[in-house]
Order: C-alpha cells, then sequence, then structure tokens
C-alpha cells in the first residue's frame, strides 16, 4: 500500500514548495500513475529486440532482471523473448548469492546478462532491496553476480 | 550556476538530516507547446563525482518514477505511514550512484504540457524525443555531468522507454560534438515482445497454477498475441482468469497480502 503514502505526500504544498514542483499548478492532483496517459497511448512498438540487437553492436552493457513472482511481466514472459536474439553463453547458467542465500539465478550471454530475483515482485527493489543493491552494484561494475 | 542553485532541494518535510546533495526542477523539453519534465536528483552518499549517473524510469506507461522508483525502490527515503515524513531506505542505489528520476512522459505526476491535448496522444515516440531532450538540457545545468558515465534503468514499460532512449541516445552522439557517454542499461520486468511476453504470461500463470488447463487453452488458441489489441473473446478470456480463477491476489507479487 506503499504507493498511498506518496499520493498523500506529494500533494502536500510544503513538499511541493521544497521540490520546486508544481509551479504551474497543473489542473489536476499528483497521482502515481496517470490513467488519462495510459488510457490513450498513441504508438508502441510492437517489440523492442530490434533495439537490442542495435545497442549489443554498440557494445552497451546490458542487463535484464526479474523478479520471479510477478505475474504482470512474468518471468517466463522475459526468458521467452530474450530467447529470440539467440545469444551465445558466455558464463552458464548459475545461482547467485547475497548473505550466503540464493538471490536469484543468472546466465551471462554474449552481450547481454540476465538475471532473476528469488522472490520478488514487479518492482524488485521494493520486495527483495538487499539483492536489488548487490545486482544493481555488480551491473555498474561490469561483473557477473557473486558466485558464493 | 543559478539554474541549478534555483533547483537545490534545503529539505524534504520530514526528512532526516542527510549528507548527500539533492536538486529537483523542471526542464522544457518543448518550448513550442511549454512541455516541462519534472526530475529529482539524489547525488551519491560518498564521493558523488566520481560516481556515474544512473537515470530511473518507472513504465506504465503513465507511472511516477518520482512514487515508485524514487519512494519505495531505489531511492534514499521511503514516505512513513502517515505521510508526516520521511525514513532512510539502507538499501538505496545512491549509496554507489548518482541517481536521477524522471517523471516521463508530460502528464505524468509533476511533468506537464501548456497544450492539454498532449495528454491525449502521447506514446513512445515523443517520450523517447522528450526525454533525450531532457537529458541534453539537464547536462547544460549540470555541466559537471558532462562526460560522466551514464546509465539507464527502469521496470515495466519502462523496458520500452530505456531502449528507445538509449537509442536516441546513440543517434544524437553520432551526429553531435559532445557525445552522452552512454555505458549501459538495466531493465526489470521488462516489457519486451507482444507476442513472447503475453504468451510466456498466460503460460506463467498456467505453471504457477493460476489458471486452468482450460482456460490457457483457450487463451493459446484465441488470442493473437501478435497484436496490438486484443479481440473482444480474448479480452472475456483475460478477464474471466484474472476475475474468477485468480482470486484476490496481488497480481505483482503473487505470494504477497493483496493492498485491499
Amino acid at each position: 500500500c506503499t504507493e498511498k503514502y506518496a499520493e498523500v505526500y506529494y500533494n502536500r504544498p510544503d513538499v511541493q514548495k521544497a521540490l520546486h514542483a508544481n509551479i504551474t499548478r497543473i489542473p489536476y492532483k499528483w497521482t502515481a500513475c496517470s490513467e488519462v496517459l495510459n488510457r490513450n497511448w498513441n504508438d508502441t512498438d510492437i517489440s523492442v529486440l530490434p533495439i537490442y540487437r542495435d545497442m549489443i553492436a554498440a557494445g552497451l552493457r546490458i542487463w535484464v532482471f526479474s523478479g520471479d513472482v510477478d505475474s504482470v511481466v512474468p518471468v517466463t514472459a522475459t526468458r521467452y523473448s530474450l530467447a529470440q536474439l539467440k545469444l551465445a553463453t558466455k558464463i552458464p547458467w548459475y545461482p547467485w548469492y547475497t548473505k550466503k542465500q540464493v538471490g536469484g539465478w543468472t546466465e551471462v550471454y554474449e552481450g547481454l546478462t540476465f538475471a532473476t530475483v528469488r522472490g520478488a515482485g514487479h518492482e524488485v527493489p521494493l520486495f527483495k532491496p538487499r539483492e536489488a543493491l548487490q545486482l544493481f552494484k555488480s551491473f555498474i561494475q561490469g561483473k557477473p553476480l557473486p558466485k558464493s | 550556476n543559478e539554474e541549478e542553485e534555483a533547483d537545490r532541494i534545503v529539505g524534504l518535510p520530514g526528512q532526516p538530516k542527510v549528507s548527500f546533495q539533492q536538486f529537483s526542477g523542471y526542464v522544457t523539453v518543448n518550448h513550442h507547446v511549454g512541455r516541462a519534465l519534472f526530475y529529482w536528483l539524489t547525488e551519491a552518499a560518498h564521493d558523488p563525482l566520481s560516481q556515474p549517473l544512473v537515470v530511473w524510469l518507472n513504465g506504465g506507461p503513465g507511472c511516477s518514477s518520482v512514487a515508485y522508483g524514487a519512494s519505495e525502490e531505489i531511492g534514499p527515503f521511503r514516505i512513513n505511514k502517515s505521510a508526516s515524513g520521511l525514513y532512510l531506505n539502507k538499501f538505496s542505489w545512491n549509496s554507489v550512484a548518482n541517481l536521477l528520476f524522471l517523471e516521463t512522459p508530460a502528464g505524468v505526476g509533476f511533468s506537464y504540457s501548456n497544450r492539454s491535448s498532449d495528454l491525449f496522444d502521447t506514446g513512445d515516440g515523443r517520450t523517447a524525443r522528450d526525454s533525450l531532450q531532457f537529458l541534453i538540457r539537464w547536462l547544460d545545468r549540470f555541466p559537471r555531468y558532462k562526460g560522466r558515465e551514464v546509465y539507464l534503468t527502469g521496470e515495466s514499460y519502462a523496458g520500452h522507454y530505456v531502449p528507445q532512449l538509449a537509442k536516441a541516445i546513440l543517434t544524437y552522439n553520432s551526429q553531435s560534438k559532445h557525445p552522452i557517454n552512454l555505458k549501459g542499461i538495466m531493465v526489470g520486468n521488462a516489457v519486451t515482445d507482444n507476442y513472447y511476453d503475453n504468451l510466456g504470461t498466460v503460460t506463467y500463470w498456467w505453471s504457477h497454477a493460476m489458471i486452468s488447463d482450460k482456460t490457457y487453452r483457450q487463451l493459446i488458441n484465441t488470442c493473437d498475441f501478435r497484436r496490438q489489441k486484443n479481440s473482444d473473446q480474448c479480452e472475456s478470456l483475460y478477464s474471466y482468469a484474472m476475475d474468477k480463477e485468480f482470486g484476490n491476489i496481488d497480481q505483482y507479487n503473487i505470494y504477497a497480502p493483496p493492498c485491499n
């Protein structure tokens, strides 16, 4: 229910002042998600996999992670989609660890790292903050996730 | 830099004392129609001048990076239950990076457009263009970040925003004397490919015993997962699955208690 706290906090005038926000007095309350935008979304790519191929060719570091108890964009969806890239495996599938616990599983491909976060929902850092921070540190350092 | 100073956050209501700097405000991305995107920068807690710049985007489409990324995921603060103040997130990603939360596109959160019709015809294309303009102009406002390593991160529908912005940056860099030092992207539970996402989603529902064999077979046989818009029959199958077979669960975390 934490987004309810945001709906209250960010509509407080003193918070908006401190954030230099809402200076044009937008004619609607601040909200976590805009129904209007969502229902009237004009154009959407059927697939962004072609962009992945461009980014891999450009040498960008690409990490894709998945909280494995999310059913909205679940881990199976991500695996089916990434499989279409047909990437060669660089480091085979292994469990990665934080604090001696399996944080999830990962496979390093040529050009892309895939990692799951065990027991995390759609908002991975909300449900598994320690594991998410480890994931981020490994990503920023450009190193594979810890094997122990 | 006056603009930067004008954006400095002295302190948020109910905020604990912190050592890192914060800035927030607007960057106009389209002067002609008056479209401006809102950002919140929480600098790294240690050695901000040498840490990378990490842009975080939430998806939706239409959802706010301030509401989710900053306030309940990777940001340095959490909002307390009474919304009277903030407390520290000990696993914040600003322990190792400068975090830039961007509310995009206009219409999301505090980001706005003076042309109200913009809220009814925005999509992937305008979002990528405006987010690129934001980044270029934001770096002009914060010149110490020019040349700094930049990473784009996000989740959910930002599985579109992040690669599309990365592609826009790569194109910009190929024509610019001052390229943006984009090093990589990281996305989570990311919307990626219509067909395979949809196929994977109903397969996950079935393999996690959330739907019946019958519903699974009907979804697979009735829905054309390549289409943007589901047919009415397909739509009603999804509704049946969610309303009749899922029960009262939080679809975003199937083992967590739902927020009633």
